[in-house]
């Protein structure tokens, strides 16, 4: 059931895109923000063999079965978040970079994330001012629990705010902020730790992106279930 | 024949300040390759920064340290051709027919000029976005290669208050990049604005057709008990001819130890 091939044509010189049939698990064992349960990981790999060449391509990466959930709350005005249905008191560190010199190793996400999982925390939000992180950082939130608040690169400071008062209209090259954006979305999307994406730091984004990012990342018609479509919550994730 | 998948470029770099290399891209990958750590070169922090490099050859002071930071020429009164710089390196790597090298950058700040045995490219602006170069036909024949990035700064770099601020005066948030480097609270205003080819660079080989971009979803009815994995992937011939493939997806969990489901 975990192990599929399927023969696929594609034209010389072209791109193609292709779904698998999906595949099914009975009771998998679900990944879990530090402390409620196990961060289980399986490890997908996808092959591509050509015939008259042999294997062509590989690619792996952990996955982990979960999903999150979350809204603002109209009586509180917070934002509450549910993963695999279950709801979760959120104990966050605020996360600039490891680093101003952009040293980023391996051994220092690793350290810097464990700390933050031994301090009970299961939630890292990454500052608009600074990164995207990268995908060391994420691997290391996968394995120790930690969900990840992912802004993208605008702020009030210097996009409409301060003495003389900032451009408002964020970063001057728009369709250059969204090629950087759908990027970074595509190189994060597969990390179980990645829990929600937000336009920026105090700030919305202009309108044009900020419309752009909502309808890039909202959840795709194929993936809402009827037993989703029949809440009226706002903001389901 | 040349194993397929990727080999990380992180050692034995060397950089220079542009206004010190009188050479060219084209002189720097054929005639004039740097010949060591020998001044104007120095060995480079890749991936890395332009501070970071100077910082690690001790040229500069940590700026992380008591007032270190202080004694740091700032881009606004350097200019930006100071904190331009040339990084360069070698790899060895020969291909059999049929396959492909593809050199990988997952970030630069903020643009670039790679020049591969003579040859340009440019990457574009943008400090987060990966650039994926197939420099198959590039290669050298006996299979010893010489790269030469020139990596230039953001396009508005700033200038620092003498009251500092919140990023400064703000100029940083014209480009897609940190906008915390021309300082911000508690942090001290970056004196290169992050320049640099600030993560990782890699070669990566392929057969024919490559993988790119899979995308994992999963759906949950039943209470979790019954659960889809949804994949996605992009697929890209770079052959003449049509490629009959056949594409596997394998998953497995590791339980203990090497013992895997499957």
């Amino acid at each position: 059931e975990h192990l599929q091939t399927r023969h696929v044509s594609i034209p010389a010189g072209k791109s193609v895109q292709y779904t698998f049939p999906e595949l099914f698990f009975y009771k998998p064992n679900l990944w879990w923000p530090n402390g409620m349960g196990k961060q289980s990981l399986y490890n997908v790999i996808i092959t591509v063999d050509v015939e008259g060449y042999g294997e062509s391509d590989s690619w792996s990466h952990l996955f982990g079965f979960r999903k999150i959930e979350s809204y603002i709350d109209s009586g509180t005005g917070g934002r509450l978040f549910k993963v695999n249905g279950q709801p979760i008191f959120i104990r966050g560190g605020n996360w600039i970079l490891s680093d101003g010199l952009l040293r980023l190793s391996r051994k220092r996400y690793k350290t810097d994330i464990k700390f933050h999982a031994d301090m009970n925390f299961n939630m890292i939000r990454c500052w608009g001012g600074g990164l995207a992180e990268r995908p060391e950082f994420y691997h290391y939130c996968d394995i120790y629990g930690l969900l990840v608040w992912q802004e993208f690169w605008i702020t009030g400071d210097v996009d409409g705010r301060g003495v003389p008062v900032s451009n408002p209209d964020g970063p001057l090259d728009h369709d250059l902020f969204l090629l950087c954006a759908r990027d970074t979305i595509k190189l994060l999307r597969n990390h179980p730790s990645l829990a929600l994406w937000v336009g920026g730091n105090e700030q919305v984004p202009p309108p044009d992106l900020n419309n752009a990012l909502k309808n890039d990342l909202k959840l795709h018609p194929y993936f809402v279930t009827s037993e989703e479509a029949g809440k009226s919550i706002q903001g389901l994730s | 024949m040349a194993e397929i998948g990727k080999i990380v470029l992180d050692s034995g770099w060397l950089a220079a300040r542009s206004t010190e290399v009188q050479l060219t891209g084209t002189q720097l990958t054929t005639t004039h390759p740097p010949s060591g750590p020998t001044s104007p070169w120095m060995e480079a922090a890749v991936p890395g920064t332009v501070l970071g490099t100077l910082v690690k050859n001790k040229v500069v002071p940590d700026p992380f340290y008591g007032l270190e930071n202080e004694t740091i020429i700032d881009i606004a009164d350097s200019g930006r051709e100071y904190y331009t710089f040339w990084f360069f390196t070698t790899f060895e790597r020969k291909l059999s027919g049929n396959q492909h090298l593809l050199l990988n950058f997952r970030a630069i700040n903020y643009s670039a000029e790679v020049y591969l045995n003579g040859h340009k490219k440019v990457l574009p602006k943008g400090m987060f976005r990966r650039h994926s170069l197939d420099v198959t036909d590039i290669l050298n024949p006996d299979g010893q290669n010489l790269l030469a990035v020139l990596v230039h700064p953001p396009d508005h770099p700033g200038e620092i208050p003498p009251e500092g601020g919140q990023g400064g005066d703000h100029e940083i948030g014209k480009d897609v990049a940190t906008q915390y480097v021309e300082g911000w609270d508690w942090i001290v205003p970056i004196r290169d604005r992050n320049t640099g080819i600030w993560d990782e660079v890699s070669i990566y080989i392929t057969g024919p057709v490559k993988i790119i971009d899979p995308h994992l979803v999963s759906t949950f009815f039943d209470g979790y008990k019954r659960v889809y994995l949804h994949a996605t992937t992009e697929l890209e011939n770079k052959s003449a001819w049509v490629a009959e493939c056949n594409l596997t997806i394998q998953v497995s969990l590791e339980l203990e130890g090497s013992i895997c489901l499957v």
